[in-house]
């Protein structure tokens, strides 16, 4: 999916129709309309809202040819409607030259394209899946609608996960999205105190979420599981036996949109299906991932786009496995194309609140995927992983910062970022 | 505004550039703009890599056929859109 790069501030949005269709009862297309908008608000606490009258944020019009706007409709056929993102006003548009119908095979479903165009109010940009609702091309009416996970997880990039939202929904294969469990993991002082190894050495191997919305972290031979501001009760564990037949010392992991989760080491990956290994494996990296390196130092998929990153020193790859080849002859690019990122980094995390992590040594990075650059915050980043990922007692949070300030500073920057939008 | 069947280079270089592909100058084939091969066969490869056609940079018949398709107005997010990225 692609993020047009403006949100809406607020979640309770409002709409009106401000002008009708020629050829449907105005109460079919209210029905319409309203269904289209509970496809966003069904995974996200978004709520639309109609209004006969007075400023809203969405109007909708049904308008032909030229209409004011100066993206005059073609005709039957063609483009059969555009809105505006966020930062552009949110209206969409219909081009009343089209057969519109409900429920029908016949002329073209208003609420598939709507719920679309409302995509596009919301700060979604087409997204180049083609099973993605935000894919720019009308199929054709499909009786049953299904957002398809592309979807929710773009919309889930920009409005979040929605709070009332039970499991079911957390299913990749079925329309879901993974879960926020990664929100920004210490606002809060560390309440556990630790003595650990990883307390005393905080570099990490690998960093992933896992298809079920946990966080682990990968060192040596044993894995952490990470709550919101510290490490799970009776970790570490033993990666033999968390994940069987899956070596220690990690190069780098993820979970892909699949729900599955891929690890590397050296020349080979290994991938799980949750706790399971998916077949046979170990394979080579250079047969399952033609183009990407051996002994990888990171890899994540990216929330900006969801495809998949990998690093090695200086250098990253994109990968695309849905491309021939899955990574453009362009690549790899320098490191430093990640403003504020070093080289040669030890781990990756998906992004899942706005933000993209990475860690090197006993530090970390946050990485604004709206700025593309590492955030500028107090106290600065990186920051010491022990304090903020780990728990850890008796080590530093920043270096010459007050804490108290310095964790009320950090909050206010966060929620800021968050809200700087439209 | 272009509507109908994408059957021509002339109608698929003004699909490439309505929908960002090819730079707006390229949008009215009227004003004598040329554009050079390796351009046009960068734009046509974009649209396909966009919409998971083979990517052969080839103004094949899949590629007129998917131009041709009913589609939203805004412009994908590529190359020369008002909203592409300047730096990745």
């Amino acid at each position: 999916y692609a993020l047009q790069g403006s949100r809406w501030r607020v979640k309770a949005l409002t709409y009106k129709i401000s002008k009708y269709p020629k050829r449907l009862k105005r109460s079919d297309v209210d029905t319409e309309v309203a269904k289209a908008f509970s496809v966003w608000s069904e995974y996200t606490d978004l709520t639309f809202t109609p209004k006969a009258s007075g400023p809203v944020h969405i109007e909708i019009k049904f308008v032909e040819s030229e209409h004011g706007d100066g993206d005059a409709f073609d005709g039957v056929g063609g483009t059969l409607a555009h809105a505006f993102f966020p930062v552009f006003g949110g209206d969409a548009h219909f081009d009343d030259a089209e057969q519109w119908t409900v429920n029908s095979p016949r002329g073209t479903n208003l609420f598939q394209v709507a719920a679309h165009e409302f995509g596009h109010s919301l700060g979604l940009s087409h997204s180049d899946v083609r099973s993605a609702l935000m894919a720019p091309f009308y199929r054709g009416y499909e009786p049953v609608f299904k957002l398809d996970t592309d979807d929710v997880l773009a919309i889930q990039a920009l409005y979040g996960k929605k709070s009332t939202q039970n499991g079911n929904g957390l299913n990749p294969t079925s329309g879901g999205a993974f879960p926020r469990t990664t929100q920004r993991p210490a606002f809060t002082p560390p309440r556990a105190p630790r003595d650990d190894v990883i307390c005393k050495d905080p570099k990490i191997d690998a960093l992933f979420n896992s298809a079920e919305g946990q966080t682990y972290a990968f060192k040596g031979n044993k894995y952490y599981k990470l709550t919101e501001n510290s490490i799970a009760e009776g970790y570490p564990k033993l990666i033999a036996e968390g994940w069987p037949g899956l070596p220690g010392d990690i190069d780098a992991a993820f979970t892909y949109k699949n729900g599955k989760t891929y690890f590397f080491k050296g020349t080979k990956y290994w991938r799980y299906n949750g706790r399971q290994m998916d077949g046979d494996y170990p394979k080579e990296i250079s047969e399952g991932f033609t183009g990407i390196p051996d002994h990888l130092d990171a890899a994540m998929v990216w929330g900006g786009n969801g495809k998949i990153y990998f690093y090695k020193g200086s250098k990253f790859w994109r990968f695309d496995p849905l491309k021939r080849p899955p990574v453009k002859s362009s690549y790899p690019k320098p490191i430093s194309n990640w403003e504020g990122l070093p080289n040669s980094l030890d781990a990756a995390l998906q992004y899942t609140n706005g933000y993209t992590y990475f860690f090197k040594g006993d530090k970390y990075y946050r990485f604004n995927d709206r700025t593309f650059a590492v955030d500028s915050a107090d106290p600065p980043f990186p920051r010491p992983s022990a304090h903020w990922w780990f728990g850890c007692k008796n080590t530093p949070s920043s270096t010459g910062v007050d804490d108290h300030q310095a964790h009320d500073e950090a909050s206010e920057a966060d929620r800021s970022v968050m809200s700087n939008s439209a | 505004v272009q509507s109908g069947p994408v059957s021509t280079t002339t109608q698929a270089e003004i699909y490439l550039s309505q929908f960002g592909y090819l730079p707006a100058s390229a949008r009215n084939p009227a004003n004598g703009g040329l554009l050079d091969a390796n351009t046009w066969t960068k734009a046509v490869q974009d649209f396909q890599s966009f919409a998971g056609l083979n990517v052969t940079g080839e103004l094949d018949d899949e590629t007129m056929r998917l131009m041709s398709m009913p589609r939203c107005g805004v412009r994908d997010k590529v190359g020369f859109g008002t909203d592409s990225r300047s730096k990745r």
